[in-house]
């Protein structure tokens, strides 16, 4: 059976998630127009620096190894000055 | 390391903190010997002192707090079990630092290490904003490990001395205050341009060459031009410094480290299992206590020993030491000395470590070519 992209399989469960994490932990840094975001739709921007930070691979998009790290306990302190 | 906008530390250096509640998780000493061994973690590499103070004149804060947690503005809440795990504030903000009490708090690996997060978020306190270096104290991410494992990486250090300088006895007469830390201070001041530098052992890894000493090492890159200084710790916990010898079998993609009588074979920073083996049962004779070098010939697939003023030849495909060994280093290296201190083959070319000089030599005519400084890798 061909795999399916993994983007289809985020759930809104994940995507709930994934947003919550960015407004966290990548939160809009002073001096950056704020582009407001669809409820079922990710900055792919902030997604971006999320995955460089954490060594991996950048594409913007919400793959399993993303969400993975997303899941992973952390300290609370954001990754970028607010 | 990154440090928080426009830098902010405590402008004191005896700092106090206070516990305001304990974790029902764990009894009290555990509590606060946790919290102890965290602040001794950056107390090692500063000059910083940190005190248990009472009432409210302490300077940073220590709170276990679920959920909504306290009336400090801009103080997120806790998110329930996993997830967040602690937070603290910048010295600027005052340092507080609060722990998730919905975790499953412990001394030991198995739920959420007390002394693993007091030590990052400590981290925070004192003015350390993340690092993206992951085998650093400072990573976001928490990562399960063996609690008498957790030090702090050299970007820690380098982190947190930004700040505030190094430890006092660092810059006084460099004798070690005996701690564990990988900050032992004689070590810190290892020059990698002193003229007269020597290495205990130097190898390839995967198209870099790494050298070692003491429990540093210098990764040199054909990709990049600066020269990356890393605790051996921070790839090898287990064996932390003073490697005697090196060498990588590449086409096994293996790099075998060698430290007394022992030795082990890693696969990029894994250590594979079945090692340490003893360095005898590669027919070593038991009279030898350390391998002073090693070096894989890819042309003989070879590997050459050399410990005291001998040297054996290995057969990595048939697994022994060939039968004329041991040799004298000083009748069949001509003009290198007696000793070896490392070893490298690299571009085909042999290069034999005595001291501050290196040797490369010709193995087919048997005779030097040319002399350098150890250094000479390093553009100094």
């Amino acid at each position: 059976l061909p795999i399916l992209p993994q983007t289809e399989e985020v759930t809104a469960e994940d995507m709930q998630l994934a947003q919550k994490y960015l407004n966290s932990y990548y939160p809009e840094q002073e001096g950056t127009p704020v582009i407001r975001t669809r409820q079922d739709k990710i900055d792919a921007n902030k997604l971006r620096q999320m995955q460089e930070f954490f060594g991996l691979k950048v594409t913007g998009k919400l793959d399993a190894s993303t969400l993975e790290e997303m899941k992973a306990p952390r300290c609370g302190v954001p990754d970028i000055a607010g | 390391f990154k440090t928080f906008p426009l830098s902010p530390k405590w402008p004191k250096k005896d700092l106090t903190y206070r516990l305001q509640n304990y974790t029902p998780d764990m009894p009290r000493a555990d509590i606060e010997e946790a919290i102890r061994r965290a602040w001794t973690m950056w107390s090692d590499v500063t000059p910083l002192t940190f005190t248990e103070g009472s009432g409210d004149s302490a300077d940073i804060l220590i709170l276990f707090g679920a959920g909504v947690h306290s009336m400090i503005p801009f103080d997120p809440p806790f998110d329930g079990p996993n997830g967040e795990v602690g937070h603290a504030f910048s010295p600027a903000h005052g340092g507080y630092v609060h722990l998730d009490e919905d975790e499953d708090w412990t001394k030991d690996a198995k739920g959420t290490n007390l002394f693993h997060v007091a030590a990052h978020e400590f981290g925070h306190s004192l003015g350390l904003d993340h690092s993206k270096i992951p085998e650093a104290l400072m990573f976001p991410k928490y990562i399960r490990s063996d609690p008498a494992k957790v030090r702090l990486h050299q970007d820690d250090v380098e982190g947190i001395q930004s700040l505030y300088g190094p430890s006092e006895e660092a810059n006084g007469d460099g004798q070690s205050s005996g701690s564990e830390s990988p900050t032992n201070l004689t070590e810190q001041v290892v020059d990698l341009c002193n003229p007269h530098i020597s290495f205990d052992a130097v190898t390839s890894l995967r198209g870099e060459t790494l050298f070692f000493k003491e429990r540093f090492m210098w990764r040199k890159s054909p990709a990049q031009s600066n020269i990356e200084k890393d605790f051996i710790s921070a790839f090898w916990p287990t064996l932390d410094g003073g490697i005697d010898a090196a060498y990588e079998v590449e086409n096994k993609d293996t790099l075998f480290i060698f430290k007394g009588e022992q030795y082990w074979a890693t696969k990029g920073n894994i250590i594979q299992p079945g090692y340490p083996k003893s360095i005898h049962a590669l027919g070593i004779p038991h009279i030898v206590k350390k391998i002073d070098a090693a070096v894989y010939d890819k042309n003989t697939k070879k590997t050459l020993f050399f410990s005291s003023d001998k040297y054996w030849r290995y057969d990595e495909t048939r697994n022994y030491i060939e039968r004329r060994y041991p040799g004298k280093i000083a009748a069949d290296f001509p003009g290198i000395g007696s000793t070896v201190d490392a070893a490298l083959q690299h571009n085909g070319h042999l290069y034999l470590f005595s001291g501050s000089k290196q040797y490369e030599f010709d193995s087919k005519r048997r005779r030097v070519i040319n002399v350098k400084k150890s250094n000479s890798w390093f553009g100094c």
